[in-house]
C-alpha cells in the first residue's frame, strides 16, 4: 500500500522558518549595498520532492529593511527593523533551496525592494519626513556638507564617501534633510587631505575601515549640519563593490 | 423512492461529526507577520 503524501509544509512550520533564516542570511551575505534585511513574513512555501532524503524548496519571503548598513558588523538579530514612520522599505524575495539528507542550502535568490508609499506614511504620520531620491540635489548637498564637517573636525583618518544609504526631507515645521551614508577611511589624515585630497586613496579592502554616518542639515535661516560618524573598525573578509560591479 | 435531502440536514450532520472543542487549523500560508505589514 503506498504511503500517504506528507502534509503540505506550512509557512510557520519550523522547517520553513529554518529555511527562511538561512535564506535571509544568504541574501544579506550576498548584498554589497544598502541595509541588512530582516524576515517579516513567509508568504509561501512549495516543496518538490526529488527522491530519497532530497527535496527542493521554493520560498517567497517578505523582508523589511533594518537600520544596520550591509557593511556593519552588527549581527542581524541585533539590528532594529526600520520603523514604519521612518518610511519603511520592503524586500520581496524568491529563494530556491535544497534539503539534502537534512542539510539545507540556498541555490538561488532574487529580490526586489520598494519603499512604502508616501500616502501610507502620511496617513499615519502627516508630518513625518519622506524618503527622497538619493540623487536629489538637497540630499547631495547635505551629504557633502556633513562629510566636510566631519573631516574638518576629526583628528583621525580622512573619510571618503562610499554610498548614500537613505535620505528623507522634512518640509514642515522647519526644512530639514536627514541623510545616512557609508564611508571608508583613506590613507590620509585630514591635514594631508587638505593639501592634496586627490592623493588620498581608500585603503585596500582587507584593511579598510568602513563606517557609517548620520547627519541632519537645516538650511533656514542658516545652513547648519549635525553629523555623527562611527567607524566599524577592521573586518576581515568584508568587501565593498563599486556600484555597477555587482555580480548578483 | 428518491428523497431530496435538505441542506439543513447536511449542515447538521457536519456539525455532529466534529469533536467538541474543534478548532480549525490556521491556513498554512502566508505565515505570521513578525513586525508590520506595509
Amino acid at each position: 500500500v503506498p504511503t500517504a503524501p506528507p502534509p503540505p509544509l506550512g509557512c510557520d512550520d519550523p522547517e520553513s522558518e529554518a529555511a527562511a533564516e538561512l535564506a535571509v542570511n544568504y541574501i544579506n551575505d550576498h548584498s554589497h549595498h544598502g541595509y541588512k534585511f530582516a524576515l517579516n513574513r513567509i508568504e509561501n512555501v512549495r516543496v518538490i520532492p526529488q527522491g530519497l532524503n532530497h527535496k527542493i524548496l521554493f520560498l517567497e519571503l517578505d523582508l523589511l529593511e533594518t537600520e544596520c548598513h550591509i557593511l556593519s558588523p552588527t549581527p542581524l538579530e541585533n539590528c532594529t527593523v526600520r520603523s514604519f514612520t521612518e518610511h519603511a522599505v520592503e524586500g520581496d524575495c524568491d529563494v530556491k533551496l535544497q534539503n539534502l539528507d537534512g542539510k539545507l542550502s540556498v541555490l538561488a535568490s532574487k529580490c526586489h525592494s520598494h519603499a512604502d508609499s508616501n500616502e501610507d506614511v502620511t496617513r499615519v504620520c502627516p508630518d513625518c519626513p519622506l524618503l527622497a531620491n538619493l540623487n536629489n540635489t538637497q540630499v547631495l548637498t547635505a551629504v557633502t556638507a556633513a562629510l566636510n564637517s566631519h573631516n574638518s573636525k576629526t583628528a583621525g583618518a580622512y573619510l571618503k564617501l562610499l554610498e548614500i544609504g537613505r535620505a528623507r526631507i522634512q518640509y514642515h515645521p522647519v526644512h530639514l534633510v536627514f541623510v545616512e551614508f557609508a564611508v571608508a577611511a583613506t590613507n590620509c589624515s585630514a591635514g594631508e587631505a587638505k593639501a592634496n585630497v586627490d592623493a588620498c586613496q581608500l585603503l585596500p579592502d582587507d584593511q579598510s575601515n568602513f563606517g557609517f554616518c548620520t547627519a541632519t542639515m537645516a538650511t533656514q535661516p542658516l545652513q547648519d549640519v549635525q553629523v555623527d560618524c562611527k567607524l566599524y573598525g577592521h573586518q576581515a573578509g568584508v568587501t565593498y563593490s563599486q556600484p555597477g560591479q555587482d555580480t548578483s | 423512492p428518491v428523497v431530496k435531502r435538505t441542506v439543513g440536514e447536511a449542515a447538521q450532520h457536519d456539525k455532529v461529526a466534529r469533536p467538541v472543542g474543534f478548532v480549525p487549523p490556521p491556513p498554512p500560508c502566508p505565515g505570521r507577520v513578525h513586525h508590520f505589514k506595509i
